[in-house]
């Protein structure tokens, strides 16, 4: 079990540079453990520097540093030990346009291994849609999803 | 093995039955502020055995069923099937090309499970989701505005996280 | 000062029933008060129908809809308790094009009694600036501020 | 009365002076992720006497001073001053067609206040804040992320806004 778990976070730390890395064109990030008394890994630690800063902790980035950050470690979890399929509602909202596109692109890429369900109001992260529908309220209170055509 | 229909019924404000066809690759959900985008994702995360309601934006378990709008009367049933393809057989218990696993509550009353139309107890249906490599994978729904909530847990959950993972 | 409180509170919730009708156009929203057993007011509740739908307790609302009631709530206490300026940090975030312009209308109305400073990513929502300020940011991790002009 | 003018110097990412002229009406805020927008509302809150940490995205009182970038080393003062119209004469305590309240911070030091450039107490710099309006009107700052925040609090906390309004 121990090892099992040295092997997914090595895993999911190698992962998780490359995103970053890609996602902010540069930069570093990794994952700190933190021992306890008995010399066991008793938490994590994500650890990151900005392309063009310097090591800051996490409570200083900005909300779409903080979203495209989280991204990276999501999708380097989903790369080490994958679901059948993953549900993202408005991940992208933080997100400037330059960074959506960074975002869009990773989902591309990751969709040829895995199944994406992603709510959304951005059209460029619709742009990547193989299905999409659209779900509008009537006075009456009711959904209705209605699929539409990808110009 | 993935996702290829999620079917509501009576589910939030999903009064009228709702099939939405899924892309083994990308689909995108789309539409204005309460359109009922998000109950998709809550209708998903139901159907796969969540029962906390916070996760589940609501206060009762009879908040997840139709409770009317200004011209409509309340349903007393909801309803959310999931209608996967296993044609690779990825469910190993189960030996159909498609399984649909429906969750359905009543008014005042438990939520049942059907696999392929018929009754099964809730811990043999959260056995089977176990054996496919979904459910133990909650961390692949993302609910709106939590996506940086990872980044803000204590150093001993992150380590929670990955132990669950692994 | 427990009349100053009944003032400003009736005050409130009649310029928040009059913002959320407008934004929402229609629906209803009022201030509950929740007596303890002295029959003081231990304290209140947002309490609103959107239009088209019944009641509903908060958590059920959309990110969207969340948003905008809020908005109409502080918007309500800036109209009683005038502060000398506001800064509002991408409230618009969750709005979809249709409620931003609703949001963006609001603040246009309101800027005539007040200062408003207002950090977004919405073009909408920039329409409505008397001043635009862009901010970047250098490979020198700097931030750097440039007025825009308005077109 | 209205705020003129916002002038960063060393907070945060804006290591080098920057002066912000602000409309009496509308002033919109644009740019990139992390670019720095937020920090200015910090700068703003931190100006005037915000001292909880949570509120200035920030783990100690020298997170506020830039730190350095991959090219430059880091400063060792940062300030913020906000520069007030007050030809109406809304201050009551200050003569001055225009009022500068600066606040300052040196590393592993106390923060100080300037009034139109002289040495101010922080009690008196808040005395002047609550004759004009401000100060006890935080809830006038929204902060990213933040704006539905008032509808999850508790019943208690929603009364206490109000009668802090009040
Ligand atoms: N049981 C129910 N019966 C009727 N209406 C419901 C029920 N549960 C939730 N709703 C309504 O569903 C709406 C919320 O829908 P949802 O959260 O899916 O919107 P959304 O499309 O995600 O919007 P946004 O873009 O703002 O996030 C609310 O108006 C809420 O009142
Ligand atoms: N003391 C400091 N020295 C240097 N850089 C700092 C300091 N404090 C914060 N930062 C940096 O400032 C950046 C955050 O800026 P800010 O939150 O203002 O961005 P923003 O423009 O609001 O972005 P977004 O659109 O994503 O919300 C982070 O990259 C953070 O590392
Ligand atoms: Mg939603
Ligand atoms: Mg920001």
């Amino acid at each position: 079990a121990k090892e099992e778990f040295e092997k997914t976070l090595s895993g999911v730390e190698k992962y998780f540079a490359e995103f970053f890395r890609k996602m902010f064109k540069g930069g570093e990030a990794s994952i700190e453990r933190i021992f306890d008394e008995y010399d066991e890994v008793s938490g994590i630690e994500i650890s990151v520097r900005l392309p063009g800063k310097r090591k800051q902790s996490l409570p200083l980035l900005s909300g779409g540093e903080k979203s495209l950050t989280a991204l990276a470690f999501l999708f380097a979890i989903f790369k080490v030990k994958p679901a059948p399929f993953y549900v993202l509602d408005e991940v992208d909202a933080a997100l400037d346009e330059e960074n959506v596109v960074k975002f869009s692109e990773l989902l591309s890429e990751e969709s040829s291994f895995a199944q994406f369900v992603v709510i959304t109001h951005n059209k460029e992260t619709m742009q990547r849609a193989d299905m999409l529908y659209g779900i509008t309220m009537q006075e009456d209170g009711i959904s209705k999803a209605v699929s539409l055509k990808l110009v | 093995m993935y996702l290829e229909k999620v079917t509501l019924y009576g589910f939030k404000t999903f009064r009228t039955e709702t099939e939405l066809l899924l892309s083994p690759k990308v689909t995108c959900i789309v539409g204005p502020n309460g359109s009922g985008k998000s109950n998709i994702v809550d209708g998903i995360r139901w159907a796969l055995g969540e029962h906390r309601l916070s996760f589940l934006r609501a206060s009762s378990m009879e908040d997840l069923i139709f409770s009317g709008s200004a011209f409509k009367k309340p349903l007393s049933v909801a309803s959310v099937k999931l209608t996967f393809n296993n044609e690779d057989r990825t469910f190993p218990v189960v030996n159909t090309p498609r399984v649909s696993i429906e969750r359905r509550i009543y008014r005042s009353r438990e939520s049942g499970y059907f696999l392929n139309g018929n009754p099964i107890r809730l811990q043999d249906v959260m056995k089977i989701f176990y054996s496919a490599g979904i459910f133990n994978h909650m961390y692949a729904i993302v609910s709106q505005g939590k996506v940086s909530e990872i980044l803000l847990a204590k150093p001993e959950q992150k380590k929670n996280l990955i132990e669950q993972v692994a």
